[in-house]
């Protein structure tokens, strides 16, 4: 454990908490991509797997439990108590497009061939891509409200802070993990663009974000 | 398989 990946997580929480607050509190789901959370509790689910495998620490079990918990709650927020407010029409993601080439590539890149490892990878790679149904969605209504970019700002800096805890490890411990490594920076490319947009148009107005 | 690392991230 060094400052970076403490951080990170705690970054990955507040968004979390951001999002699931931010659609308790309005009621609403609007503008929120239930694809990207479905995504999102899938990644979790086939990761932690090893919660029935292995004992890390209790830091360990106590995060993955929680992320596990709060992923669902949001899935459940969406798909079920406030379903009236949400967007499907916008959310218009094929997420064929992401799960057929992410299940293929976890078979043939992985560490070991044993389901646990393919699932390990398959969350992996997912996680890399599972925010794209969002930034789809906003791309499309050309608008995010600031609470959203909030969380994105937050979900992204966890993945800088990720790749941070990497350089560190990797000098430290000489710790490398290759197929975690490639796709973190992947993912966090992904955030660059709208790094650039959050600090323009919401640090610097008020309200909403909308596209240039 | 023990040549496989600890996976103690998140």
């Amino acid at each position: 454990m060094n400052i970076f990946r403490l951080a990170g997580d705690v970054c990955h929480l507040v968004a979390i908490i951001i999002l699931l607050l931010k659609i308790w509190r309005s009621r609403s789901c609007a503008g929120i991509s239930g694809k990207s959370q479905v995504l999102f509790a899938i990644v979790f689910t086939t990761r932690y797997l090893d919660l029935f495998t292995v004992f890390i620490s209790p830091y360990n079990t106590i995060m993955k439990v929680v992320f596990l918990a709060l992923s669902y709650a949001t899935v459940y927020l969406i798909y079920m108590r406030f379903r009236n407010t949400f967007n499907s029409e916008n959310d218009s993601f094929r997420l064929e497009f992401l799960l057929v080439p992410v299940i293929g590539l976890s078979f043939l890149e992985n560490y070991a061939f044993t389901p646990l490892e393919i699932l390990w990878t398959f969350s992996i790679f997912l996680e890399s891509v599972a925010i794209m149904p969002q930034l789809f969605m906003i791309t499309k209504t050309g608008e995010a409200e600031s609470i959203t970019t909030h969380y994105l700002f937050f979900l992204g800096l966890y993945r800088a802070l990720y790749i941070a805890n990497w350089v560190w490890r990797y000098h430290t411990e000489g710790f490398f993990d290759q197929i975690a490594v490639v796709s973190g920076v992947v993912q966090t490319i992904f955030y660059i663009d709208f790094f650039y947009l959050y600090v323009t148009k919401v640090l610097r107005g008020r309200g909403k974000m909308t596209l240039p | 398989d023990e040549d496989l690392q600890t996976k103690d991230e998140l």
